[in-house]
């Protein structure tokens, strides 16, 4: 299985923008 | 991409365009409103950093959308071991933008892997604008492809035991001829996690693009996120232009300046 880090350690550069999130649209 | 299908255009925000001379010549990634991650063999010494341009919120190369934007290059920061232990090793490269990207829907930053991350069953995307056929064709739409990651030690066993190094990660189905191709290196290899998506693979080099044997290999992001952090954290920013003052207006704010350091002293 994949191991996913806490959200803690993810890495968000931008101070506006959290990083890999993209927009999901309802369908 | 071989063997990939279009892309909509709010599916990968953080896609980049590298052009060279006003044409496309690599892929790279959004990691900040400031940097793109590419590949460092896109940035060969003897290419002029002022005919570089970074395009942004683009999904058909020949149609700027609404949400497309294009950047000059501040500075390329090439990792020191490009090149050094093996002839395409260490393919990273950071490029700061002179102006920072202004986010949305369809442009938006991936995230870095972090050093430690463990990767196995996971589903992992390669993008690009390279070539769809190994005959060289190309398509203007940005391609999209899932990638099966290949075992480090079995890619060491195709390519050889000194051509697959540490820093080097590989993906592809070799079965189907799915596989990234000239044009994509500097693009990027996510993987969605839990609804987040991380960056693990930048498109470096293979053995051509449609021998079956042969997968993608990749830049291993986890390996440089160090290197990575530091470089964004400690390059200052850019310097920004200043607005042209007119002569009126500069005359004005020199009275008030002046007026100000009289009554300072008074």
């Amino acid at each position: 299985t994949a191991h996913r880090h806490p959200a803690s350690e993810e890495v968000a550069f931008s101070r506006d923008v959290a990083c890999g999130q993209r927009h999901v649209q309802g369908k | 991409i071989l063997g990939g299908v279009d892309a909509l255009e709010t599916k990968w925000p953080w896609q980049a365009s590298v052009h060279y001379a006003g044409f496309h010549i690599c892929g790279g990634s959004i990691i900040d409103e400031y940097w793109i991650l590419s590949a460092a063999h896109c940035f060969d010494r003897n290419k002029n950093i002022k005919a570089f341009d970074m395009y942004v919120g683009l999904v058909d190369l020949k149609i700027a959308g609404n949400h497309t934007q294009w950047f000059e290059v501040n500075r390329v920061i090439i990792h020191p071991t490009y090149g050094l232990y093996h002839s395409i090793g260490g393919d990273i490269a950071l490029v700061q933008l002179k102006t920072r990207i202004v986010f949305s829907d369809s442009v938006l930053p991936i995230c870095i892997a972090p050093p430690d991350l463990t990767l196995s069953n996971l589903s992992c995307w390669a993008t690009g604008w390279g070539s769809i056929s190994r005959q060289g064709e190309t398509s203007n739409k940005l391609q999209e492809v899932r990638l099966p990651l290949v075992p480090w030690q079995l890619c060491r066993l195709l390519y050889g035991q000194t051509d697959i190094l540490p820093d080097m990660l590989c993906a592809g189905n070799v079965r189907d001829m799915k596989t990234a191709c000239e044009g994509d290196s500097g693009g990027p290899l996510v993987c969605e996690f839990d609804r987040t998506w991380v960056q693990i693979g930048i498109v470096s080099w293979g053995q051509g693009c449609a021998y079956p044997m042969y997968p993608t290999v990749f830049t291993r992001v986890s390996f440089f996120s160090k290197w990575i952090h530091h470089h964004i954290e400690n390059t200052p920013l850019p310097l920004q232009p200043l607005p042209a003052l007119s002569s009126t207006l500069g005359a004005i704010i020199n009275v008030l300046m002046t007026s100000l350091a009289v009554l300072s002293v008074l």
